[in-house]
């Protein structure tokens, strides 16, 4: 990995003493390629390197540490730092509280609207889902067995002969009657995933913020994205201010640099991961696991 | 971008930049950068240009490889359609239905993802939008039955061509990738020789797991086609470089959108020309 790396480029160093700007060079070149191939986005990994430059030069190698030691020490801790941790979600407004999910197709939103739902049922929330992805075939019935499967509440969307006879609106609408009736305390809405660019569909997302002003918009991400992670997340962002990130297939084997990449673009906290296809696969993010994932 | 002359140090980064931002991989792309340098080596006056075109050649050279035609022209032939999580399987097999339905053949689906909640349903509508037969098991019936009883059916009947809808699956679950080789497995035993394309649809938005997915799963189920969607977003593709020079497989398609339509053979010519 990265560590064993940068200890055969220090392997030549005189003794220990402060790390120079051509020691330091020589390792950085290491550490870039190796967020490069983790897909952190090209010009993060440039600010990033700078950054990690600037506090290295010059820095006293700790006693306990070789200089390769100390190098990794600087860019984990700039990385946690970067990544931050959780912030809780804002459940705490008047009820009913709405929290929509939004994204790019098949990052995971149906499942982790599941996810969170079970979550917050588990915190002795009363929590009703709401399917309002009208386009793909059978993604309101998706969430119907999902909530079914959990024993939690999915609004009825109107459908015949395969029609759904609602527009998102107005299944977001009657869906907030019914939990007031009934007295749900949280509304989790399921959206249709979406390009970015995708006008008309990102003019709908803004349409229901500007009328159900959701407690939180959470944006699902596939935490294996690539390059393009970043103009993703800063359009959905610019579009609709989202409150934070999930990210979703934790538990696959990509290095995730998206997490950094979506993090220092958004600036808004990763408050979850999911880690598997049952709705139990769900955890809070914390900063530092990501971190050492990134660096491999 | 690029001063008149010779190439600089920030020329370059400036092209390493653009083809890192398009997903190809960081070791490709210093393979193309000193291509192009060996190429523009005797050029005196060097503009954009013609370090663009350089630059094009040299990805056509990589992924302008002749590989066998799809074996989709016989009487009778069997497609399964592998890939992680959430990358467009379904939707692919259902395109790909109306694909050759619309060049006369006759297409019959199998429902094998009896995991995923609605996993059966998703695929069963687009059957009836297009018009294709779906076969599909009970909820959570084991997928090899399933596949066993769609390639009954299908030698049965007059049908020319098999798609198998599989469900998502990560290439570290170990359970899952065996899964996938029994269904395999199954499939041959009751077609009497191995199916004719496996194909692995990969994401275009995601990075560069996609090279260790199609190295997993060819490793699991010899995989003999890759299949990209979702082009029509602000992705690149530039992993399709790494397919085809690295792994040696052919893009035999690729997709565009969440309609029946948006699906096409693969051009590397119009690939290069929207890269850069
Ligand atoms: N392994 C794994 N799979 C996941 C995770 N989250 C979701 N999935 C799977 O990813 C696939 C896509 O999930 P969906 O919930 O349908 O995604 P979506 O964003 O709602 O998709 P669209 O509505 O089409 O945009 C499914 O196979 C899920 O089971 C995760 O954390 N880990
Ligand atoms: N924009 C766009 N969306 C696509 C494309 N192909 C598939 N999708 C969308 O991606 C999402 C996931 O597609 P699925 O076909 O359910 O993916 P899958 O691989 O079968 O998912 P799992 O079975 O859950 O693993 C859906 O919203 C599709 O409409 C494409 O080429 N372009
Ligand atoms: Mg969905
Ligand atoms: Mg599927």
């Amino acid at each position: 990995g990265l560590s064993s790396k940068l200890e055969k480029v220090f392997k030549n160093l005189k003794g220990y003493g402060k790390l120079s700007e051509k020691n330091i060079e020589d390792s950085l070149k290491e550490v870039r390629l190796s967020l490069l191939e983790a897909d952190v986005n090209y010009l993060i990994v440039k600010e990033f390197i700078e950054s990690v430059k600037n506090k290295a030069v010059g820095e006293k190698v700790a006693d306990s540490l070789t200089p390769a030691q100390q190098i990794i020490k600087i860019i984990r801790d700039e990385l946690v730092e970067l990544l931050g941790n959780n912030e809780p979600l804002n459940i705490k407004a008047k009820p009913p509280v709405i929290i929509m999910l939004i994204g790019l197709q098949g990052s995971g939103k149906t499942t982790t609207a599941g996810k969170l739902a079970l979550y917050l049922h588990r915190m002795k929330r009363s929590v009703y889902l709401v399917p309002a992805d009208v386009y793909r075939p059978a993604a309101i019935l998706q969430l119907k067995k999902i909530g079914a499967s959990i024993n939690i509440p999915v609004y009825e969307t109107p459908e015949e002969n395969g029609k759904i006879l609602q527009k998102p609106d107005e299944i977001v609408n009657s869906a907030i009657e019914i939990a007031e009736k009934h007295a749900y305390d949280t509304i989790i809405i399921d959206t249709a995933g979406r390009l970015e660019i995708d006008e008309p569909l990102m003019d709908e997302l803004k349409l229901l913020k500007n009328k159900f002003n959701p407690n939180e918009i959470l944006f699902v991400a596939d935490s294996m994205l690539g390059q393009s992670a970043v103009t993703v997340a800063k359009t959905f962002n610019e579009a609709l201010d989202i409150s934070g990130v999930i990210l979703t297939k934790v538990d696959g084997d990509a290095r995730g640099g998206a997490a950094l990449s979506i993090k220092k673009t958004v600036a808004k906290p990763i408050k979850f991961i999911g880690v598997g296809e049952k709705l139990s696969d769900f955890e809070v993010f914390y900063g530092d696991r990501i971190a050492d994932r990134i660096l491999g | 971008i690029f001063g008149a002359g010779k190439i600089d140090a920030a020329d370059i980064e400036k092209i390493e930049e653009a083809l890192v931002l398009s997903d190809i991989s960081y070791k490709t792309a210093e393979e193309l950068i000193e291509s192009v340098k060996k190429r523009l080596a005797k050029n005196k006056d060097l503009t954009a240009d013609i370090i663009k075109q350089a630059l094009k050649d040299e990805v056509g050279d990589k992924i302008s490889v002749k590989f066998p035609e799809i074996k989709d022209g016989n009487d009778k032939n069997i497609f399964i359609i592998v890939g992680v999580n959430g990358v467009g399987k379904t939707t692919t097999v259902g395109k790909l239905g109306k694909y050759y339905a619309d060049r006369g053949k006759k297409v019959i689906i199998a429902a094998c993802d009896t995991f995923r909640a609605a996993g059966k349903e998703q695929i069963e509508v687009w059957g009836q939008r297009t018009g294709i037969e779906v076969v599909s098991g009970k909820e959570n019936q084991d997928p090899a039955s399933v596949a066993h009883d769609a390639v009954q059916k299908f030698k049965e009947k007059d049908y020319n061509i098999l798609l198998i809808d599989t469900a998502g699956r990560l290439h570290n679950k170990k359970h899952l990738m065996e899964e996938l080789a029994k269904i395999k497995r199954v499939i041959s035993k009751s077609y009497g020789s191995e199916p004719d394309e496996i194909f692995i649809v990969i994401d275009a938005g995601l990075g560069q797991n996609s090279l260790v997915q199609v190295e997993q799963f060819k490793e699991i189920v010899n995989i003999t086609g890759v299949i990209v969607t979702k082009l029509d977003g602000s992705a690149k593709g530039g992993i399709i470089i790494d397919i085809i020079s690295r792994m040696n497989l052919p893009v035999r398609f690729i997709g565009t959108g969440e309609s029946p339509e948006d699906i096409s053979e693969f051009s590397p010519e119009i690939f290069k020309d929207n890269l850069l």
